[in-house]
């Protein structure tokens, strides 16, 4: 059962001696159901991970990091959570946003999305749906609505953030454009 | 054409073995 789009997994262990681009690797690709399922079934859930380290699931193609050219002028809809949510909710969380992203979920609007990412970290984990820059908000927002329908999760729990903002940012968190 | 599948469709394959 082909998919529509072939994508990669990428694995990102935190390294301190070494610089971050080199602390992330390409593990494999995949573009049918059935060869998703033979790697998703094959390797350790997110909750099982150390602090410091991420899954990304893009495109073939496209880099999971800011500096690629279709991620750039984009931005992510991310669900942060504290740990004691980590157990019940990450990876239900995780597999609901794989199954959205290589099912094509999004409609017209799936052609704008990137990928996504599960961070493990000390303090909050979180979950992020990577999209290309969008010609509209309404379009943004549509991408919002869909994928939080899919993690089936209450209001107010996801947010928008341009990557430039992300990217720029000193010491003060990034601002959320939209909260849904 | 774009092929678009849903969640319940992806998991009847979660355990389904590979060569059928």
């Amino acid at each position: 059962h082909p998919l529509n789009s072939r994508w990669a997994l990428w694995f990102f262990k935190n390294d301190r001696s070494r610089a971050w681009r080199d602390n992330l690797q390409l593990v494999t690709t995949f573009d049918t159901v059935e060869d998703f399922w033979a790697l998703y079934n094959h390797i350790q859930l997110p909750s099982k991970l150390s602090s410091g380290c991420d899954y990304a699931v893009f495109k073939d193609g496209i880099q999971p990091m800011w500096e690629d050219s279709r991620n750039k002028k984009g931005g992510r809809w991310l669900v942060s959570f504290s740990r004691q949510g980590r157990y019940s909710e990450l990876d239900r969380l995780w597999l609901e946003t794989l199954l959205c992203l290589i099912g094509e979920s999004f409609e017209e609007q799936s052609r704008a999305v990137c990928g996504a990412v599960v961070n493990i970290r000390t303090k909050r984990d979180k979950i992020a749906l990577w999209m290309r820059e969008m010609e509209s908000q309404a379009a943004v927002l549509h991408i919002g609505r869909v994928y939080k329908e899919c993690l089936d999760l209450p209001t107010k729990t996801i947010g928008y953030q341009v990557h430039a903002d992300a990217a720029t940012r000193s010491n003060s968190p990034v601002k959320h454009k939209f909260v849904l | 054409g774009k092929k678009q599948y849903d969640r319940e469709f992806l998991l009847d394959f979660q355990f389904m073995p590979a060569c059928i």
